[in-house]
């Protein structure tokens, strides 16, 4: 099975940049003993189930392009760091 | 569908636009159209209700466009990534757009960022909606090629407002009426025609001279109408003053894209082109609209798909302008269908009205019934009078 590490370093940047911004993931991508990006895997498997993807944790290029398109810049994900930036206008 | 948790206290909102896109600021009217019908697209379907003021004055949603690190703390990237991004109620509601974008108002130009699709979806934040995971919910976080309809608001997005506001108020958009003739010289009494007998053969809203007007058909007779009765110096004879047209029509379909319309009667339909009547015309309703029958009872386009649609006793046809199976215009091997279909509206019609491009209004002898076109039923407290309600009939 292809892991992360088979996918070009930029895009594993790119796709971490993501997940983060959008709600996905609050922390540095790390590697399980196999070398598979963990945390990023399991991050990608949630966009992927939440864009409607198949699901398979990969840094394939439908999920590369589907992170490549225009979209709303409000998280998918609200979890407590959002609650903590957000301030009242 | 997913709620963030915060919600309005009100459902009158105010917004105001703040700061205007740059490649737009030549036409201001534009976007303020279309941030209003933004807004619209989810008053339609909610209890809500909105009004836009001064920047002087207080407001509940403010309106940005704004390019790179703006003060919030969520610095745009410029030209595609995100285009835009809103507050929910509880941090403010705001709305902020990308001001690197290329804005359109007109959905029909090629290129750019549809302001519509983006504003609607924006406001959802602002009125307490969070992503949702249906791919074609307006909802849902990516942005999709605009659509000529405006018909963006989907069943999800439709249950996730209608949680926090409720459903639209029956009497929240009556007949058009509440407007007063701009003169007193301007009104008229009640048409002895219409208000004794309200069963019409044909109406019809056209742009003219960059204003909306209706028209009602009724034998050898037409009608202007205003927003509270019958224009002052009408009816009108249909053979002087449309060029040709026979009197007692069945059916007429407007075509505003190709600034047509079509007219119907027995075997025949008749097109202007630009309110005039085309050469070579009657042509058999056989050759310009092939499935469809004679003698029909209303036709319309409907502003949900843009599908022309024909009524005819106790069914409906849909005509295609290009059918998937002959990529030629006609009528798919499904058709017809029974009028049933349409819930709450009654069989042999006699007219469709789109009014104002808003909202579909189906006539039937002296009733008329308001159809919502998102949850594909007549509304509640529908039919009412039509001599009343259209005609200022008392």
């Amino acid at each position: 099975n292809p892991t992360l590490k088979d996918s070009p370093p930029e895009s594993i940047i790119e796709a971490a940049t993501y997940l983060a911004r959008y709600g996905y993931s609050s922390s540095s991508p790390t590697e399980d003993k196999s070398g598979a990006l963990v945390s990023l895997s399991s991050n990608l498997e949630e966009f992927q189930r939440f864009a409607g993807l198949k699901v398979t944790g990969v840094l394939d290029e439908a999920t590369i392009e589907k992170m490549r398109e225009p979209r709303c810049g409000v998280k998918d994900k609200l979890g407590p760091s959002y609650r903590a930036r957000r301030r009242k206008r | 569908y997913a709620l963030q948790g915060s919600r309005w206290r009100t459902k009158t909102l105010r917004y105001k636009i703040m700061s205007w896109p740059s490649n737009l600021l030549d036409n201001k009217d534009g976007v303020r159209d279309v941030i209003l019908e933004s807004f619209k697209a989810w008053s339609d379907v909610s209890g809500l209700s909105f009004e836009e003021v001064g920047t002087g004055s207080k407001s509940n949603i403010e309106i940005r466009f704004a390019s790179g690190d703006h003060g919030d703390g969520d610095a745009f990237d410029g030209p595609g990534g995100t285009l835009a991004h809103a507050f929910f109620p509880i941090y403010g509601g705001d709305a902020h757009f990308d001001d690197s974008e290329n804005w359109k108002v007109d959905p029909r130009k090629r290129g750019g960022i549809d302001m519509f699709t983006v504003a609607a979806h924006e406001f959802g934040h602002s009125l307490g909606l969070s992503h949702s995971d249906v791919n074609e919910a307006l909802m849902a976080p990516f942005y999709k090629p605009p659509s000529l309809d405006r018909d963006v608001i989907k069943e999800d997005d439709i249950k996730a407002i209608q949680e926090l506001y409720g459903p639209p108020a029956a009497d929240a958009a009556p007949a058009p009426r509440p407007r007063q003739p701009s003169s007193p010289g301007d009104r008229q009494d009640p048409d002895p025609i219409l208000c004794q007998d309200s069963a019409v053969d044909a109406m019809l809203t056209i742009d003219v001279n960059g204003q909306k007007r209706t028209y009602v058909f009724k034998g050898d007779h037409y009608w202007r109408l205003t927003s509270s009765g019958v224009e002052k110096g009408y009816p009108r004879l249909i053979r002087e003053m449309w060029g040709g047209l026979p009197d007692n029509l069945d059916a007429i379909l407007p075509y505003e894209e190709a600034d047509r319309i079509y007219f119907f009667k027995g075997s025949q339909y008749w097109r202007m082109t630009g309110l005039k009547l085309d050469p070579g015309y009657p042509k058999p309703i056989s050759a310009g609209f092939p499935g469809i029958p004679d003698n029909l009872d209303a036709a319309f386009k409907w502003r949900a798909n843009g599908k022309m649609y024909f009524f005819k006793g106790s069914q409906y046809w849909r005509f295609d302008s290009e059918l998937e199976t002959t990529g030629r215009p006609g009528v798919s091997d499904k058709y017809p269908q029974p009028i049933s279909i349409w819930k709450g509206i009654p069989n042999n019609i006699d007219s469709v009205l789109i009014y104002e491009n808003k909202r579909t209004y189906f006539f039937k002898g002296d009733s008329y019934y308001r159809f919502n076109d998102a949850a594909f039923s007549v509304d509640a407290s529908y039919p009412r009078s039509t001599a009343e309600y259209w005609f200022g009939c008392t």
